[in-house]
């Protein structure tokens, strides 16, 4: 099974 | 106030049909840069990041930094409005909740304007700092393209590894699997047909193809398209927009349970 990251957890909201 | 004049104004039916299938509703961001938009898909799974630079356009004017909210269903109906040949330009007075598409055919004997209310949309802003990559692939984008539409007639993810050997799309799913692997070929009659591999170090990363093949309706602004890839990064899928900006697509990647 692979997990489906999201975009969110790689960089810091402004 | 608001104007911008692109004489390339397919351009700019090329970028909303790029896209519109990821994104329902933007801000279009207006400063003395350029005209720029920022946006996640409503999974939060690919973000798009676009930038038309305020010299690409003929007439650039931006009295203040403006953001105006769009559904981009309905700008691309809009524009859809518009002639192939057509040169557009956007006009926004300030404060006003609409904008305005002017169409003027190549020899001036047809003008139209198209008057589309505004919207406010609370969209959240990821800063995304400048990375170096393990691995930049860059392809024809027709080819890559072909590659994600066959792949996802066989399996729903893409692996997609870089090694000293070339570039490798893999899929697998209920019928089988494929492996497609595209050499670094740079004795080609024209640069746009080259496959050029850039690698630091080998690279393997998973994603979804659903995402992929909506990347891939922005093929028909470039011939080309770069592909940067980093350990447990966001994969960048890059199509420039003539030489005034780009769309960059970031996808994150799938990890193991």
């Amino acid at each position: 099974w692979k997990l489906q990251k999201r975009i969110i957890s790689f960089y810091e909201l402004e | 106030m608001l104007e911008l004049r692109l004489v390339q104004g397919s351009l700019l039916k090329k970028v909303l049909e790029a896209i519109k299938e990821l994104v329902t509703d933007a801000n279009f961001d207006c400063s003395a840069t350029g005209f720029s938009l920022q946006a996640m898909d409503s999974s939060h799974v690919a973000l798009v990041a676009l930038l038309l630079r305020s010299e690409g356009f003929e007439h650039y004017r931006c009295d203040r930094n403006l953001s105006m909210g769009m559904n981009l269903n309905n700008v691309s109906k809009m524009l859809r409005c518009a002639g192939n040949d057509d040169i557009i330009t956007l006009k926004a007075d300030d404060g006003s909740d609409t904008v305005t598409f002017m169409f003027e055919s190549p020899n001036q004997d047809k003008i139209a304007d198209f008057e589309m209310k505004l919207m406010d949309i609370d969209s959240e802003h990821l800063g995304i700092p400048e990375a170096e990559y393990h691995a930049i692939v860059k392809m024809p984008s027709a080819e890559f393209a072909r590659i994600c539409k066959d792949l996802s007639s066989i399996g729903d993810t893409v692996v997609i590894s870089v090694t000293k050997e070339g570039v490798k799309f893999s899929t697998r799913g209920d019928i089988g699997n494929a492996n497609i692997v595209c050499r670094q070929n740079t004795t080609v009659d024209k640069p746009e047909e080259a496959t050029i591999i850039e690698m630091q170090e080998p690279v393997s990363l998973t994603f979804a193809l659903r995402y992929m093949n909506s990347f891939t309706k922005a093929t028909p602004l470039s011939n080309t398209v770069t592909i940067s890839l980093s350990s447990e990064l966001p994969v960048v899928v890059e199509y420039k927009v003539a030489d005034m900006g780009y769309i960059r697509f970031y996808l994150a990647p799938k990890i193991e349970d």
